[in-house]
């Protein structure tokens, strides 16, 4: 039966689809079949994994506003194991249309209920918000990963995002977990970074994930490739790192 | 008459927070009288300039929704002729309530034009999104700016925004300009910030901004104390380059 977990942080450049491509291409090289569900109208886990969004014709949306069944528009990547939900900018629209409808935020639930069955992992990269995209993919989550850049600003939004985690937790999805916040993008040589480090690790305890990823320009450039980390640079730091979180999320799930 | 200007781009985390509050700030100790206006629920302009958004009783939300009045929310910052029309997290709601009312693009606009006449420049600091806030603050503005990170996924987004930016200016405000496209946290050691430089100037060719940002730390510290780069590091680089884009701006404007 397939884990869900969302990549979400509302604050914009954290790391959530680097870290959702990234993971759910380690999960799959250690052999867990994986799909990567991309909610985010920038389709940037469309493109990142090396799909161009313009070529998509029918992706989320179609799932979640025309009941499209999931498996008709998923699409393999070059990584096996590692299985596409794609999107394309329709999903700029989905917001307006879901506001009216009754069962609003659990649209995105009942689409991935047809095919949760089908992998290991499903991972979904979400938007910089707090809207209804984003509430539908904490609603159809089992657990939510909070990528937290090593930088003031998105210190300050952790607050905001636990309060809305809570208020999902309490209205909509009460299995809803916190898998863990993971340190994105840190410099050891900046102060900044390593007082953001000292104040997550001091207010979050043990759901900080021990694995740390380092500012790593290889992790940068993938993308502009169409290549997960581990398809260009695959014994590189940004590798390691995605690798030994996959490692990580294993051990906490007893699955190794 | 104020010129109104917005900092917009749905991809997250390029800067757009701090080029608001720092070219706000450089246009305050140029003489210009300036309003920095917070139009993101995440309030980092906010928090940027030194003011708690839990203190804010009422900002922009209040502006729209319910008609108040401007002048009875900015507040002064520790800038010389720097204001900040603020914002709290009400903000997060304000997309929901606009979406049934007649003229729900031009509730900012309405705002604004209560206080136009009394700034030199009015600065909208705006969410990772394209969704009815920012075309709110795309129908009130003169003009917008978007910064762009020198990295792959930012470049893959500019064309959905200058979509969206043309679709303003055929039905919402004929108006608009493109002050100019803003490269920031550029790297001259990386490829592919080089490489993102060339292609936007390719693309854009006198559009962008001679001022280049370059990548630089103290930028990144300066809202953890609350203050403005030209507060935080005077005769640092990233002063230098916000005051360039400043002058840059009014020699665009013929007021140099
Ligand atoms: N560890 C890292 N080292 C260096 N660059 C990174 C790292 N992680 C992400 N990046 C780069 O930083 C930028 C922001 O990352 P990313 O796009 O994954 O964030 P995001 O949270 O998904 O952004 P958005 O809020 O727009 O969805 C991207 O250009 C990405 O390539
Ligand atoms: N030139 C720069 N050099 C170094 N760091 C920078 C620079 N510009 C911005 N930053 C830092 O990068 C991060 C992202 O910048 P910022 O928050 O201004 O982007 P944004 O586009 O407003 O993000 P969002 O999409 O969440 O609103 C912040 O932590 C900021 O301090
Ligand atoms: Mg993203
Ligand atoms: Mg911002």
């Amino acid at each position: 039966m397939g884990k869900i977990i969302a990549i979400a942080n509302q604050k914009g450049g954290v790391g959530k689809t680097t870290t959702a491509i990234n993971l759910a291409a380690s999960l799959a090289v250690l052999e867990y079949k994986t799909l990567l569900v991309d909610a985010d109208p920038q389709s940037n886990a469309t493109s990142g994994v090396g799909i161009d969004p313009k070529n998509v014709n029918a992706g989320l949306y179609e799932c979640i506003i025309d009941s499209m069944h999931p498996k008709d528009v998923i699409m393999k990547t070059d990584t096996p194991n590692l299985f596409l939900l794609p999107t394309n900018a329709d999903l700029v629209g989905v917001e307006l249309e879901l506001v009216n409808l009754s069962n609003r935020e659990y649209m995105m639930k009942k689409a991935l209920e047809k095919i949760k069955d089908k992998y290991d992992f499903i991972i979904i990269d979400c938007c910089p918000s707090l809207g209804l995209t984003v509430i539908n993919s904490l609603s159809a989550a089992d657990s939510v990963i909070i990528p937290v850049q090593c930088e003031y600003f998105a210190l300050e939004g952790m607050g905001k995002l636990l309060q809305t985690i809570k208020i999902v937790q309490t209205h909509l999805n009460p299995n809803l977990d916190i898998e863990g916040v993971l340190l994105t993008m840190y410099d050891g040589r900046l102060r900044l970074a390593n007082q953001v480090v000292e104040e997550v690790k001091t207010h979050f305890q043990n759901m900080v994930f021990n694995t740390l990823i380092m500012r790593n320009t290889k992790l940068a450039e993938a993308p502009s490739f169409g290549k997960t980390i581990i398809m260009h640079d695959a014994i590189g730091k940004g590798s390691v790192s995605y690798l030994n979180l996959a490692r990580e999320i294993l051990q906490r799930n007893g699955l190794t």
